[in-house]
This record gives structure tokens, C-alpha cells and sequence, in this order.
């Protein structure tokens, strides 16, 4: 009953941006972190027809219906998850990478996150010293519920400390490291177990890098007020 | 008509130190492509390092085992161009008409030179970006296509004092790249750096407009109850006139057990 059908035109050359009308879903499955229900996925497929050629191009992916939300606990200074309105324990391993020569597969993956999710784990901690973790990792994330805490690659020992002080303002070139991390969240962001992007591991990253980082992952205005937006669909649910 | 969609370029791989190939990447990849894995050629571990296809070949021992890694050279004191290396791979598309093809690298470390049937592209640095390549005018009418890629080690290596330490001397800090490969309190330092293309090699095969990086979000209201599903796609027209395109989405509830959706 998921099928919707939108016109666009697209002048030759050009590069557009589409977004479609919502999808409405009533009491949709859940996806849940390991030990608090159901990882469900569901399947979403968006294809393009050009008139006078057919089916030019198609693209899938599994999604999870799901709300994660974090803060920092002011008493305690830990940072609180809650997963579709439930707080949650987090039981969580730190993850370098799972082979130092890079030689990673959908079946290593699956084995080393299956692991963890058979040791009642519920995230898994990319360290920022190691990768941007693969989409094979975090569809076997996906599947066994391990939510996903995702460095970008700064650390305390190789950024700006030490003695001598090493790299005090990070990598040489800023510009390149904002490519390479908007491009990284390009690739990854529609995973349901992705939960939390992290500037980087003991340390802060460069202001401007910073910066640029919390503005361009901050939620977007759009879903900002659930409130305005509940009214607004309320006025017009479909 | 070339079936639509991605295909991995996973396997026929070969791989040779760059200082050992005396031909250039447009002769490799016209006049002179190499046939096999004779010298310097060997067969190649994609996506994987140029260590992880040395030690594949047994040119190197597995650096995991006992002290073998003390017995490989540190790309500090062999210098980058040790570990510079050529990736050579044919494969076959045949495309009709208005169909686009794109050569696409997940990731590589940390910048390459790709060369097909002649033709050469300069892929940028970065160890965490794809890179895109709409190759549709270079194909060999033929079907048959000879692709090169020239792959170099992060631009500062370091390299690692005597007494080790986390990061080695922070030199691989300046670049965008995994900083454990100078060695941590945990491992050794790898001796390549991890240069290679890492990650996922692929051909995709699309009409004259391509579906780009769509963005899913979900929103939750009355409990749970009540969602919404906002999807956001870029399109580009790649053909030379406007596209009227029917773009369509659909959900389907992921199947459990051995059911199959039909």
C-alpha cells in the first residue's frame, strides 16, 4: 500500500534535489536496539521512469522506523540514550577495525557483529583512530541491533597534544576533511543503527572543523518542531 | 544493452610495485595491458592493501604472526613509491544508445591516477570519500575495456621512534586517514600505511537520469502511532534533453524467514 508516483522534470545537465509528499504509516514495526524488541526493516525502493526511454535508474535500501534521542545527563555527565521513547542501558564495545589490511567482507562482518550481539551488546563504539565503518558493517548493525556510535577520525594522542604538542590544528587540509565526512555521512545516514556522530576520540576537533560538523548534523528545522509539524499534518494529514 | 544497475568489480584484479612497470598507464591500458599474473604482475586482493595482495602473494609474511612484522619494510625507511602500486583489471560493457555508465571507487587510500582504455582520470585525495566516474564516452566499442588505477600512500607517512607510542610521531595526523597505522598501544604499525583501494570497486549502469544519495527520515507522532516517512533524492539529467520523469517510492515490509515478496 506504500506506492507513490511523482512527476518531475529534470533539464538536460542539471542536478535537482526531490523531495516526496510523506508516506503516512499507521503503527508501523518498530526497529529496536538488541534486547528491546524487533529489528524490523523495511524495504525502500525509489526507481525513475524517463518518458521515451523506460526505467533508467533504481535504488534500494532496508530502513527501521525508529526515534533516537541522546543528551548529557547534567547530574551523572553521561550521555543518556532513548530509543523510540524508551530509555535504554547502554552495553557497548569498543571497535577499531577488523582487520589491520583491510581485508573486510559481509561475511567477517556479520560473524564479529553477530558476536557482540550474542554478548547482549546494544552499541558498538567506532573509535576515531581506525575508519568510517563500511555499509556492510552497519547493515549487520542493522539486522542485530547494535546502535552505532561513529567517530570522525581525530584523536587526543595524534591532535593536539604531547609533548611536543603534535598537529595542534588537526589535519592540513579542512576543507578536504569536511569533504570526506559529509561525503562519509552521505554514505551512511539512512541506517537505522547509526545513532550518533562523535567529532572524535579525547578530543575536540579544530573550531571551524567543529563547527562546520554540529551545523551540517544538526536536525534539520523541517522535523525541528514535532509540535508545528503534527499541527500542520493534523490540518492535512495527507 | 547492458542490464541496468551496479556491478562489483571484485575479482581478475592484478596489482604491481609501480617502480617495477616501465609502461605508463596509457600504454597499459591500450597498447601493452599486461595478461597475467607473470612478473611483476601478481593477483591482486580488491578491496584490500597493497599489503594485504603482498602478503596474499607470499611476497611478505603475515605481519599478524609472531615477529614477521619486524621483517617488513616500514614504507618510512623503502620511501612511498615502495608502496606505490598499479591495480590492472579488464572487464566487459557493452552499452545501447542512451544508457551511462559510471565507474565507481568506494574508497581508496589515500589518492590514485585511473587510467581506462587510454584515457586518465585524477582521483583526489582523502581516505574516506567515493569518487564517481561517468566513463560512457571512453568504452571500447567492443565491449572490452582495460582499467588502470596508480594508487599512492598517504602524503605524510611518519614514521615510528624507537620507543613506538601511540600514533608513531603524528605525521599521518595532517592527512584525512585512519591514524592507527602508525602503531597504537594495541598494534603494530602497518608497515603500508593501509594504501590500497579499500573499499568497494563498481560499474553501474543507468538511463540518461541517475538516482543520487536519497536520504530517508522517519517521524513519530501520537506514541508511535502515527509515522511518516520523508525521503529526499538528488536526480541528474545526464542525457541533452529535458527528462519528464515518473519518480516513484515504495515500501515493502521486510520479509521474515524464508517467505519470498514476489
Amino acid at each position: 500500500e506504500h506506492l507513490q508516483t511523482q512527476h518531475v522534470s529534470v533539464p538536460p545537465g542539471a542536478h535537482v534535489q526531490y523531495t516526496f509528499p510523506e508516506l503516512f504509516f499507521y503503527k508501523p514495526n518498530l526497529w529496536w536496539p538488541n534486547g528491546m524488541g524487533q529489528q524490523s526493516l523495511y524495504n525502500v525502493m525509489i526507481t525513475v521512469d524517463v518518458k521515451g526511454y523506460g526505467e533508467s535508474d533504481l535504488w534500494s535500501h532496508l530502513f527501521g522506523f525508529r526515534k533516537i534521542e541522546s543528551h548529557v545527563d547534567k547530574a551523572t555527565r553521561g550521555r543518556l540514550f532513548k530509543v523510540n521513547g524508551q530509555p535504554m542501558f547502554i552495553r557497548g564495545g569498543n571497535w577499531i577495525l577488523s582487520d589491520g589490511l583491510l581485508r573486510l567482507s559481509g561475511n567477517r562482518y556479520k560473524t564479529d557483529i553477530k558476536f557482540h550481539a550474542d554478548m547482549n551488546f546494544n552499541m558498538i563504539r567506532c573509535w576515531g583512530g581506525g575508519l568510517a565503518e563500511r555499509p556492510e558493517f552497519y547493515h549487520y548493525c542493522d539486522i542485530y541491533g547494535l546502535l552505532v556510535w561513529q567517530e570522525f577520525w581525530i584523536t587526543g594522542d595524534v591532535d593536539g597534544r604531547g609533548v611536543p604538542l603534535s598537529n595542534p590544528n588537526g589535519p592540513l587540509d579542512h576543507d578536504l576533511f569536511m569533504l570526506c565526512a559529509r561525503d562519509t555521512v552521505k554514505l551512511l545516514r539512512n541506517h537505522p543503527s547509526l545513532a550518533l556522530w562523535v567529532g572524535g576520540n579525547e578530543q575536540v576537533p579544530p573550531d571551524d572543523i567543529n563547527k562546520a560538523l554540529k551545523n551540517d548534523l544538526k536536525l534539520h528545522p523541517y522535523f525541528e518542531n514535532a509540535i508545528g509539524i503534527t499541527k500542520l499534518l493534523e490540518d492535512s494529514p495527507h | 544493452m547492458a542490464d541496468m544497475g551496479k556491478v562489483k568489480l571484485e575479482s581478475g584484479w592484478l596489482a604491481a610495485r609501480s617502480t617495477e612497470v616501465q609502461l605508463t598507464g596509457t600504454q597499459l591500458t591500450t597498447t601493452h595491458p599486461p595478461t597475467g599474473p607473470t612478473l611483476p604482475w601478481m593477483h591482486a586482493v580488491i578491496p584490500g592493501t597493497v599489503l594485504a595482495t603482498l602478503v596474499k602473494n607470499k611476497v611478505v609474511p603475515d605481519p599478524f604472526y609472531g615477529l614477521n612484522n619486524e621483517t617488513i619494510i616500514d614504507i618510512a625507511d623503502s620511501g612511498r613509491e615502495h608502496y606505490t602500486f598499479w591495480f590492472f583489471k579488464s572487464f566487459q560493457c557493452k552499452l545501447s544508445g542512451t544508457q551511462h555508465l559510471d565507474l565507481n571507487f568506494r574508497a581508496i587510500n589515500y589518492s590514485a591516477e585511473v587510467f581506462l582504455n587510454g584515457h586518465i582520470n585524477v582521483l583526489p585525495k582523502g581516505m574516506f570519500r567515493r569518487h564517481s566516474l561517468d566513463v560512457t564516452d571512453i568504452l571500447h566499442p567492443d565491449g572490452q575495456n582495460f582499467l588502470a588505477v596508480l594508487v599512492h600512500p598517504p602524503d605524510h607517512p611518519g614514521s615510528i621512534p624507537p620507543e613506538g607510542g601511540q600514533g608513531g610521531d603524528h605525521e599521518i595526523g595532517k592527512d584525512v586517514a585512519a591514524q592507527y597505522v602508525e602503531g597504537w598501544d594495541w598494534v603494530a604499525p602497518i608497515r603500508d600505511r593501509n594504501t590500497g583501494i579499500w573499499d568497494e570497486v563498481s560499474i553501474s549502469v543507468t538511463g540518461p537520469v541517475k538516482i543520487i544519495d536519497p536520504h530517508l527520515v522517519s517521524s513519530h507522532f501520537d506514541n508511535y502511532k502515527r509515522a511518516y516517512l520523508h525521503a529526499t533524492t538528488e536526480l541528474e539529467n545526464k542525457g541533452s534533453w529535458v527528462a519528464e520523469c515518473s519518480l516513484n517510492i515504495q515500501v515493502t515490509k521486510e520479509v521474515e524467514g524464508s517467505i519470498c515478496l514476489v
